[in-house]
C-alpha cells in the first residue's frame, strides 16, 4: 500500500529541482 | 473519524467557521491514514469537495480576500492535494469532468498564498505521462477561463509573477516550464513562449534574475535551457 502512496509529493520535488524537465530532454 | 463520517458531514450545509473546521480535520485524515481510506473516501467525497469549491468561488468576492470562504478554498486545495497523492485520489481527480478547470479557476493572483498551491499542482498534472495529455487539457482550461474573464490566457501568470511572493514567482514559473515542455510540437513551444514574451514576461524575466532564490533560479534555467534548444532546434 505504501508504494501507492507520494505520487504528488514526487511529482512536485522533480518539478522544484527541475529533475521532470532534464529528464525529459534526455 | 471514518471516510463515510466525513463524507456525511460534507453532504450538511456546512458554512463558514463549521465547513473550515471540517476542512481542517479531513485534510490531516487525508494526510494520515492509508490509501484505503481515500480510497473510501474515493470519487464521491471528491464530488463534494468539488462542489463546495465552486459554491464558493461563485459567491460575492470578500474584502481583501481574507475572509473565511478564502481560507475554506485553500483548505480545500490542500484537502485535493492529500487526495491526491496516490494513484486512486490521481486518477479520481484526473477522470473527474471538473478537478482541472475547478483548480484552474483557483489561480488567483489576488491570494498568492493558495495560488502558488494550485499552480503547483497544475504543474504536476501537466507533467504525467499520459495518453489523456493532460497539459493539453491544463492549457484548454486555462484558455476558456480567460476567455470567459476576457483576459490574456496567461495574465493570471503574470500578474502572478508581479507579486512579492518569491515562492509564487517560482511557481508561476514551474508551471509555465511545464505546460511548454510538454508540447510536442516546436512551433507551438516557440509559439507560446513568443505569447509570453509579447504579454511582458520579456520585462518581468530580467527583474527576477537578480533574486537571490534557488527555486526559482532553477526554474529559470529551465526556462532559458529549453528556449535555447529550441531556437537552435529552429
Amino acid at each position: 500500500e505504501n508504494d501507492e502512496t507520494g505520487v504528488m509529493d514526487c511529482l512536485l520535488e522533480a518539478l522544484q529541482s527541475g529533475a521532470a524537465f532534464r529528464d525529459r530532454r534526455k | 473519524r471514518s471516510a463515510l463520517m466525513y463524507i456525511q458531514e460534507l453532504k450538511t450545509d456546512l458554512r463558514d467557521a463549521q465547513l473550515l473546521t471540517c476542512l481542517e480535520s479531513l485534510r490531516v485524515s487525508l494526510n494520515n491514514n492509508p490509501v484505503s481510506w481515500v480510497q473510501t473516501f474515493g470519487a464521491e467525497g471528491l464530488a463534494l469537495l468539488l462542489a463546495f469549491l465552486r459554491k464558493l468561488q461563485d459567491e460575492k468576492e470578500e474584502p481583501l480576500y481574507a475572509g473565511i470562504g478564502v481560507k475554506c478554498q485553500h483548505e480545500i486545495i490542500r484537502c485535493l492535494k492529500a487526495f491526491m497523492n496516490n494513484k486512486h485520489g490521481l486518477k479520481a481527480m484526473l477522470t473527474s469532468e471538473e478537478g482541472i478547470p475547478l483548480l484552474v479557476r483557483s489561480i488567483n493572483p489576488k491570494v498568492p498564498h493558495m495560488m502558488v498551491d494550485v499552480v503547483k499542482l497544475l504543474s504536476a498534472i501537466c507533467i504525467l505521462e499520459h495518453p489523456g495529455n493532460y497539459h493539453e487539457r491544463v492549457l484548454e482550461c486555462i484558455t476558456e477561463q480567460a476567455e470567459e474573464q476576457e483576459i490574456e490566457r496567461f495574465q493570471p501568470l503574470l500578474s502572478g509573477m508581479h507579486k512579492n511572493s518569491i515562492t509564487l514567482k517560482a511557481g508561476c514559473m514551474q508551471l509555465i516550464n511545464a505546460l511548454i515542455s510538454r508540447v510536442e510540437e516546436l512551433d507551438f513551444r516557440i509559439h507560446l513562449r513568443s505569447e509570453l514574451m509579447r504579454l511582458g514576461l520579456k520585462d518581468l524575466l530580467k527583474e527576477v534574475r537578480s533574486i537571490e532564490n534557488e527555486e526559482l533560479k532553477v526554474q529559470l534555467q529551465v526556462f532559458e535551457e529549453q528556449a535555447d534548444e529550441d531556437s537552435e532546434d529552429l
